[in-house]
């Protein structure tokens, strides 16, 4: 209430009762092939069903939701106005669900011309679900639309309305969403072994333990995670520190140097080394192709001297950190550096600026670290994890076995 | 006092009404409104559009009044 009301999503009051639902398109629009706008339709309520247990099922006949193209008056008293102005409405739950797109628009799809059509159905079908809009701008369901937008997500705003009417997401079907780890629901936490690591055995090394702090950690494409510290690096196994390190980065990464700022290992395969305003590409151990390159060449849109950078397990999507801010960076989008970029890590709830290093665990937790001590990020509050022992908590003890 | 009714104005009424910022009238007969819940309106609008609140419909508040946006009101009773 009032001015200083936070802002937040709105829920319309009602919702189904029923996660199983169905579509149908009765009435297309004119200037796009029917299969495409099929895909878009659907890819529009995979969205909610990302992040829920609902389902959304093409059929004929009796449906839940029915969705036509229509222009101008088409006899709900809503009357549409041609091109710009008014896009699309659709009806609450309550109301049936339905969703009416205005057949005067120039709807396209993955282009910067005319009215996305994924976007904007994804935004109805939110209004088909029981949200309302949302005061939070950069949200899927605010009243505006902002263009196409090659990188979309659904803002943590929407994510939280949708999940407050239907509930969290339990069974596991598209791999592309929340690695939905079962553990994620913190009873993973309980069990503290999961992450303590037994004592290392006195040939390990212990320097890690009087200084814990470190330049970055990554996993291998083969699934090792590496430390990296000055010129040297060590190899952490399930329980400590293995045996026999630290060894020489350049001896194991050819041409690599040493004091490394951030390292990431993408969905190709290949892993990224960044230090200063240089990256270098490796294929294993072995340097894949000319490097070192310039980060502006190869990662438009990103600042040289990183603190940090990972690819998250909630979107699969690669961020870089530095300072107070980060940067989400997709390279299969044009720009892959949005220009709402970069925002404040002080987004990702609990995490601190000025990082060390952050990776993506092989149990698919992500986890920051900074001076002697570590967070865990739990993907689906999108906050740091509230568990007991609390976060932050000693890389020393937990992570090498001190 | 009835607000006063520039061209402006009057496309505005129609957009705080149709969004559910003015409870809409019937259409059929118009409706007295006093300046302060005119005003009220409008600043409601500006807080959700996430624009300067002035209570009054400056450039920026008629831009935004024209930006394409989903048919559904923003206040939902």
């Amino acid at each position: 209430t009032g001015d200083n009301r936070a802002k937040r999503y709105a829920l319309q009051g009602s919702r189904w009762k029923v996660k199983d639902l169905t579509y149908k398109i009765s009435k297309y629009p004119g200037k796009l092939k029917r299969g495409d706008v099929d895909k878009e339709i659907q890819r529009a309520f995979n969205v909610w069903s990302g992040y829920t247990d609902l389902t959304f099922t093409p059929k004929s006949g009796q449906v839940h939701i029915e969705i036509r193209f229509e222009t101008g008056e088409h006899g709900d008293g809503d009357p549409f106005d041609g091109p710009g102005g008014t896009l699309a409405h659709a009806y609450f739950p309550v109301f049936g669900g339905d969703a009416h797109f205005d057949a005067s628009e120039s709807w396209s799809i993955n282009s910067y011309r005319g009215t996305n059509l994924f976007q904007v159905a994804a935004h109805e079908f939110g209004h088909s679900l029981g949200l309302s809009h949302s005061d939070v701008r950069q949200a899927l369901m605010a009243p505006f639309y902002r263009g196409y937008d090659p990188l979309f997500s659904l803002d943590t705003d929407d994510v939280e309305g949708i999940q407050a009417l239907y509930g969290k997401k339990t069974k596991k079907d598209t791999p592309s969403f929340d690695d939905d780890n079962d553990d994620q629901d913190g009873e993973f936490d309980e069990s503290p072994s999961n992450e303590k690591k037994t004592p290392a055995p006195p040939s390990v090394d212990q320097s890690l333990c009087a200084d814990p702090k470190f330049d970055t950690i990554f996993n291998s494409a083969e699934g090792y995670t590496y430390v990296f510290k000055g010129d040297k690096y060590w190899r952490l196994t399930e329980e400590s520190i293995a045996p026999g390190y630290p060894k020489k980065i350049s001896e194991t990464w050819p041409g690599l140097e040493g004091n490394i700022d951030a390292a990431f290992t993408y969905k190709n395969g290949k892993t990224y080394f960044f230090k200063g305003s240089k990256y270098w590409r490796y294929k294993g151990r072995k340097m894949d192709g000319d490097y070192p390159k310039e980060i502006s060449e190869g990662f438009t849109g990103i600042p040289d001297n990183l603190d940090a950078a990972l690819v998250w397990s909630g979107n699969g999507k690669i961020y870089f950190y530095k300072g107070s801010k980060f940067w989400r960076f997709d390279p299969s989008q044009r720009p892959p550096v949005k220009s709402t970029y970069p925002k404040p890590i002080s987004n990702w709830d609990g995490v601190p600026d000025n990082l060390n290093a952050a990776f993506q665990w092989t149990n698919g937790y992500t986890y920051f670290y900074k001076g002697n001590a570590y967070y865990r990020f739990n993907d689906r509050a999108f906050a740091v994890d509230v568990t007991n022992p609390p976060f932050p908590r000693s890389t020393a003890y937990w992570w090498f076995g001190c | 006092r009835c607000a006063n009714s520039a061209p402006s104005d009057s496309s505005a009424l129609i957009y705080l009404s149709q969004y559910g910022y003015i409870s809409a009238s019937r259409g059929n007969s118009s409706q007295l409104l006093d300046e302060r819940s005119y005003k009220k309106a409008i600043e409601d609008f500006q807080s959700f559009a996430g624009i300067d609140v002035t209570g009054q419909l400056d450039p920026v508040t008629l831009e935004t009044m024209t930006l394409p946006r989903c048919g559904v009101k923003d206040k939902v009773g």
